[in-house]
C-alpha cells in the first residue's frame, strides 16, 4: 500500500545460522536449461554455505556507487571484489541511477528505503538471514546490525510457501495505471532472485530472457525455487538487468541490444549480489590473526574465536585474581604463577610480588599494597614504634581505660601490669608513679597522714636549729671572753670542794683550759 | 570482447517511472 513504515515491526522470517552442515559444499553453481509452458528457458543455481563469509552486496563500481548514482556492469563491479559467482542485484531509477532500496554492504549503511515496504533480503552481524519486510527502525537497528542488505520487488517465497499474492497486497499494487505490477509479476522475462535453503545455504537464481518473449514470470520461477528446497526468497531486478557473472566473466544472455543491435549487451546497472570465497569475519582477524581460506588462525595461546576477538587463559581464568591478556594472566597486586593462584609469600607483595615488606616485630603484610597491620603493642608504618603511654592495642588505636588515667598494659589494655615482664614495662611502672594525676593523688594521701607528723618534724627541726644556734653562739662569745682575760691579767678565782681527791667535771674542764691556757 | 553500453530495451519495471508514488 506503499505507506512508509518508520517505525515498529514488520512482517518478515529469520533463519537462524547453522553450523556447516555436512554435504553442504563451500560453492555449487548449477546450470539448468528447463521448460516453462513449453518454453526452454536457460539458467543458473547457486548455493553457499556460510553466507555470513560468503556473500556480499557490492555498490556499483565499487564503494560509493551508490551515492555517486554510478552504474556500472556486473563484470566491471566485480573487478576488483573476488567474485566467483555474480548477478545484478537491487532497482534503481534509469534516468537517474539512484540505488532504490535499502541497500547495505559490508555493515555500511549505504542508502535507506525510508521504511517503503518492498521485499529485504539480509544477514545480520550473528549470520540470521531475514527474508521479508522491515520497517525504517529495524533497518537501521544497531543490536545484532545487518552486515548485507538489498531490497527487491515481490516477497516469492515464505517459509517454504508461495507468497506472490501477499505481497501483491502489501507491495503498491493500487498505483497500476496500466496494471503494470500485475503484468510485472505475470510477464516472461529474464529473472533473477535471492534467498536461502533449509540448510541455510545461500541461494542465487537466474533465468536468461528478454520481457513478453521469452523467459519465466514470477510464478514459475517461485515454483522452480520451490522444487530447490528453497523456504525463503525474493525477487530481484530482471529483464535487459538479469546478469549472470562467473569467474568474472559474462556467463548470461542479456536482452539488452548493443549499438549494433546484432548483438546483446549487459546492461549499466547499480548493486550486485557477490558469492566469493569464504573471508574472515572480520577479514583482518581483529589484528589478531591471519585468515587462512576463510578461517582465522589466532597468533599467541591465548585468542580464541572465530574472530580471534575472545581471550582464554585457560578453565582457572587467572583464578579471579588477575586479567587474561594476550601475553597471558596479569595478575593483581599479591598474586603470582601463571594462573595467579599463588598469592605473595609473607615477605613480599605487590604485582608478581616483586616488592620487600618493610613490617617487623611480626606484623603481617598485606599482600597487595605492602601495608603493615601491627601487632597489638606497636605502631608505624613498619610497626617499630612501641606504643606510646596510654594506648594500647594494634597499631595503638585504642586509649587504656585504666583508673587515674594510670597507663595500661600496651598489649592487651590490662591496667595490672605485673603481667607485663619487659623492661619498659618496668619502668612504665616508674613512670606511671609519677604521673601528676597519680601523684596528686598519693600527696593528698600524704598530707593527711603526716600533717602531725610534718609539724612535729618542723618544729622538731626547729628546735635543733635554734639549740645549735644557742650553743654556737655560747661557744662564740666564751672564746672570746677568755682570749680577752688572759690578755689583761685578771684571775678568777675559784673556791675547793671536797671531792675526795677528785676534781669535779667541770673542774677538770677548768683544769684542761688552765692548762691549755697555760700551755699558750 | 568489445561490449559498448546497452541500449537499456528491455525494460522490466514493477512501477510505471513516469510519476513518483504517492504515500498512503
Amino acid at each position: 500500500d506503499c505507506a512508509r513504515v518508520r517505525v515498529g515491526g514488520r512482517e518478515h522470517e529469520s533463519w537462524q545460522p547453522s553450523p556447516a552442515t555436512p554435504g553442504a559444499r563451500g560453492l555449487s553453481v548449477r546450470t539448468f536449461v528447463s521448460h516453462f509452458a513449453g518454453r526452454a528457458v536457460t539458467g543458473h543455481l547457486t548455493r553457499a554455505a556460510e553466507p555470513l563469509r560468503s556473500f556480499s552486496v557490492l555498490e556499483p563500481g565499487g564503494p560509493g556507487g551508490c551515492a555517486s548514482r554510478r552504474r556500472a556492469t556486473v563484470e566491471e563491479t566485480v573487478r576488483e571484489a573476488g567474485c566467483s559467482v555474480a548477478q545484478n542485484g537491487g532497482f534503481f531509477r534509469m534516468d537517474t541511477g539512484e540505488c532504490l532500496g535499502n541497500v547495505v554492504s559490508a555493515g555500511r549503511r549505504v542508502s535507506s528505503a525510508g521504511g517503503l515496504q518492498n521485499a529485504q533480503f539480509g544477514i545480520r552481524r550473528d549470520g540470521t538471514l531475514v527474508t521479508g519486510y522491515l520497517s525504517e527502525e529495524e533497518v537501521l537497528s544497531t543490536e545484532n546490525p545487518f552486515v548485507e542488505l538489498l531490497s527487491g520487488v515481490v516477497w516469492l517465497i515464505r517459509n517454504g510457501s508461495i507468497y506472490i499474492n501477499e505481497s501483491q497486497a502489501a507491495e503498491c499494487e493500487e498505483t497500476q495505471e496500466t496494471g503494470s505490477f500485475s503484468k510485472f509479476v505475470n510477464v516472461i522475462s529474464a529473472r533473477t532472485a535471492v534467498g536461502h535453503d533449509r540448510k541455510g545455504q545461500l541461494v542465487l537464481f537466474h533465468a536468461d530472457g528478454q520481457t513478453e518473449q521469452r523467459g519465466i514470470n514470477l510464478w514459475e520461477m517461485a515454483e522452480f525455487l520451490l522444487k530447490q528446497d528453497v523456504v525463503n526468497a525474493i525477487n530481484l531486478d530482471g529483464g535487459g538487468s538479469a546478469t549472470f557473472v562467473l569467474n568474472g566473466t559474462l556467463a548470461s544472455y542479456p536482452s539488452d541490444h548493443c549499438q549494433d543491435n546484432m548483438w546483446r549487451c549487459p546492461r549499466s546497472v547499480s548493486t550486485v549480489v557477490c558469492v566469493h570465497k569464504p573471508r574472515c569475519q572480520p577479514p583482518d582477524c581483529s589484528g589478531h590473526g591471519t585468515c587462512v581460506e576463510g578461517r582465522c588462525q589466532c597468533t599467541g595461546h591465548f585468542w580464541w574465536g572465530a574472530a580471534c576477538d575472545k581471550l582464554d587463559c585457560g578453565p582457572s581464568n587467572c583464578s579471579q585474581h588477575g586479567l587474561c591478556t594476550e601475553t597471558g594472566c596479569r595478575c593483581e597486586a599479591g598474586w603470582t604463577g601463571s594462573n595467579c593462584s599463588e598469592a605473595c609469600s609473607n615477605g613480599s607483595f605487590g604485582e608478581d610480588c616483586a616488592r620487600k615488606c618493610q613490617c617487623q616485630n611480626g606484623a603481617t603484610c598485606d599482600p597487595a599494597q605492602g601495608t603493615c597491620t601491627c601487632p597489638p603493642g606497636f605502631t608505624g608504618d613498619s610497626c617499630v614504634q612501641e606504643c606510646p603511654l596510654g594506648w594500647y592495642g594494634p597499631g595503638c588505636q585504642k586509649p587504656c581505660e585504666c583508673e587515674h588515667q594510670c597507663p595500661c598494659n600496651p598489649q592487651t589494655g590490662n591496667c595490672n601490669l605485673t603481667q607485663t615482664p619487659t623492661l619498659n614495662s618496668i619502668l612504665s611502672q616508674v613512670k606511671q608513679c609519677l604521673q601528676p594525676s597519680e601523684v596528686t593523688l598519693q600527696t593528698r594521701e600524704f598530707s593527711l597522714l603526716t600533717g602531725t607528723a610534718w609539724l612535729a618534724l618542723t618544729l622538731v627541726l626547729v628546735f635543733l636549729l635554734l639549740t645549735s644556734m644557742g650553743v654556737n653562739v655560747s661557744l662564740l662569745l666564751g672564746a672570746r671572753a677568755e682570749r680577752s682575760r688572759h690578755l689583761d691579767g685578771s684571775y678568777v678565782y675559784h673556791p675547793l670542794q671536797e671531792m675526795n681527791g677528785e676534781l669535779s667535771a667541770t673542774e677538770k674542764e677548768q683544769q684542761g683550759d688552765a692548762c691549755s691556757s697555760f700551755k699558750d | 570482447f568489445s561490449r559498448g553500453a546497452s541500449l537499456d530495451d528491455d525494460l522490466l519495471l514493477p512501477y510505471p517511472s513516469l510519476r513518483a508514488r504517492s504515500a498512503r
